[in-house]
């Protein structure tokens, strides 16, 4: 049984999952089986639905500015095209037979590619939204490179202008995300890493401004006081290279690395 | 949200057909 890496994947696909299987493992145990019962409407009623995610997912590649989603979300969509077709096929033959062994393989076959299909399309869109908040994420890294050449109150009020949307934005989309994972070590480090971004914020600020008052009163420990602010920024640096670390690792990486 | 919405949509089309397809197997077992 695949393991989802969030809650709403998990949400959406692990009830069919479970089915799925169940659908497997009756009708190897049934063997030649039942005759099976007329499943046009419920095929028709899945061809129909993925109708629907087919025009949505077109409408979502369409205005994605997201180059990898618009590689790899048609070929999910393909996936759950062919399954869908397989469905159709299986149904047509168990209408003239409804013993039919080839049928139920097609059945079996088709049901298991709408649920992969599903499963790559929705993990591919998952994906794409992880993106977005890493690219958030490195807007934060490229302030906090910024704050080592501050050295005036007015740049430090410009750099705190720019950063703090910036940096709540991160907070607000990471704690988010957080909650959404499955897995709970990965959501544990989230929440670590976040926790220390909020404490070292003020702090760093604090430091900045404490430089630039040692320079505008002649220098005097200037140094120590550029090494305090470095060494904040870069703590706080680290902290964010390690959300992005985690946010782009699944429940399947850590398994294949284990 | 519009694709969640239509996984969901799909999901639960295949819910109704593997159901159905089950039912008629469970019978024998």
């Amino acid at each position: 049984m695949p393991v989802f890496h969030t809650k709403t994947i998990e949400s959406i696909l692990d009830p069919v999952a479970h089915q799925v299987s169940r659908l497997v493992i009756l009708h190897e145990e049934a063997e030649d089986g039942n005759a099976m019962p007329d499943l046009s409407r419920p095929v028709q009623a899945v061809s129909l639905a993925v109708a629907n995610l087919v025009k949505v997912g077109k409408e979502t590649i369409n205005s994605s500015d997201d180059d990898i989603l618009k590689q790899d979300m048609p070929l999910s969509l393909t996936r759950v095209e062919n399954a869908s077709q397989l469905l159709e096929e299986a149904s047509a033959m168990l209408r003239g037979d409804p013993f039919s062994g080839p049928a139920r393989k097609k059945l079996i076959e088709g049901s298991r590619g709408i649920l992969q299909g599903t499963s790559s399309l929705l993990l591919c869109f998952d994906e794409s939204e992880v993106r977005k908040i890493i690219r958030e994420c490195k807007r934060v890294l490229d302030y906090l490179a910024v704050s080592e050449v501050i050295d005036t109150m007015e740049d430090l009020v410009q750099f705190l202008k720019d950063l703090s949307p910036c940096l709540s934005k991160v907070s607000r989309e990471v704690g988010a995300r957080e909650k959404e994972l499955t897995h709970q070590v990965h959501s544990e480090i989230l929440v670590r890493c976040l926790e220390q971004v909020k404490i070292l914020a003020p702090i760093l600020i604090c430091s900045m401004k404490v430089y630039i008052h040692i320079m505008e009163q002649g220098g005097k420990g200037a140094d120590e006081a550029a090494e305090n602010r470095n060494y904040l920024s870069s703590r706080m640096s680290d902290e964010i290279q390690e959300i992005i670390r985690v946010l782009q690792l699944t429940t399947y990486d850590e398994d294949t690395s284990e | 949200e519009m694709i969640l919405e239509a996984a969901r949509g799909i999901m639960a089309a295949s819910s109704a057909l593997v159901r159905a397809a089950n039912a008629a197997q469970r019978e024998l077992i």
